[in-house]
């Protein structure tokens, strides 16, 4: 069971928490102390990476409209900082002794804080990418509310173009999305429900069709054509809330497991 | 942008887990 949700989450993370772990072993089972190496040069490619992380995060605060991500993203690149402080004042305690254990501690809670860190950091920004998938979404649910006032072919046209690129957004989207999560179920939900929006799409625009079609033509069988419009929008409408559950799950709950 | 941030977080990844594996291969001397 994969512990990180995304395969670009999981590619930086996974081999940091790797790390991280031996570390703490190692010094666990090192307790009486070698000589810890000097460390400053790998201490100051952290301090530049986070540095250089830090620049980045702060230009994505300032240029996002998304609010959460604003108010999120600044505590996650404040405890990378605080990692990486961490890490140089460990390397520097150790240039003066190398065997001092509260070194050693704050290199692992350096480590950890960097871990950690960049896992909010990473995970904030992905969960603002999802609230745009969703944003998207949420524009075809608006489409689809309105089909059932839909009673002329002139609003049909411009419902489809209406419709059309946002549907095709959501698709290439949401495709995109799930080939990235490391879920197997929730990868498989995602894909079965887009294929039946991408299908049902074409059968509503059908039914409109048959229902305007009807209604010009005196009303007989109106309430039924009716009936399977407003029955295959429910079936879009279903589906597309299904899409914005399954984007949303980040973590793996108890009915899963079992 | 989305691309820079992922890229940046590779880079500290990377030299966070060679910070940790320069100290193991030292401790485990």
């Amino acid at each position: 069971m994969p512990v990180f949700h995304t395969k670009t989450i999981e590619g930086i993370l996974e081999p940091v928490a790797q790390q991280v772990s031996r570390l703490v072993i190692l010094h666990e089972e090192a307790e009486d102390g070698n000589a810890m190496p000097d460390l400053e040069r790998p201490v100051l490619a952290v301090s530049c990476a986070v540095a250089n992380l830090v620049k980045v995060g702060k230009e994505t605060i300032n240029s996002s409209d998304d609010p959460i991500l604003k108010q999120d993203m600044p505590s996650a690149l404040f405890r990378v900082e605080g990692a990486s402080k961490l890490l140089e004042e460990a390397s520097g305690m150790l240039k003066v002794d190398p065997y001092s254990g509260p070194a050693r501690k704050k290199l692992i809670e350096g480590s950890r804080g960097i871990l950690q860190g960049t896992s909010s950091l990473l995970l904030c920004f992905d969960e603002s990418e999802v609230r745009k998938i969703i944003r998207e979404c949420k524009k075809v649910l608006d489409y689809l509310a309105v089909a059932e006032v839909i009673e002329t072919m002139e609003d049909l046209v411009q419902f489809l173009k209406d419709l059309s690129p946002c549907l095709s957004k959501v698709s290439r989207e949401v495709g995109a999305r799930e080939k990235e999560l490391t879920h197997q179920v929730h990868r498989e939900i995602l894909i079965r429900c887009l294929d039946q929006v991408k299908t049902l799409a074409p059968i509503l625009i059908c039914s409109m069709k048959i229902y305007i079609h009807i209604i010009c033509q005196g009303g007989k069988g109106a309430e039924e054509a009716a009936e399977n419009r407003n029955y295959l929008t429910s079936r879009m409408t279903d589906e597309l809330h299904e899409i914005i559950r399954v984007l949303q799950l980040t973590t793996y709950d108890e009915d899963e497991w079992d | 942008d989305a691309g820079e941030m992922v890229r940046q977080a590779r880079v500290l990844g990377q030299a966070t887990a060679q910070l940790i594996q320069s100290i193991k291969v030292e401790a485990e001397k």
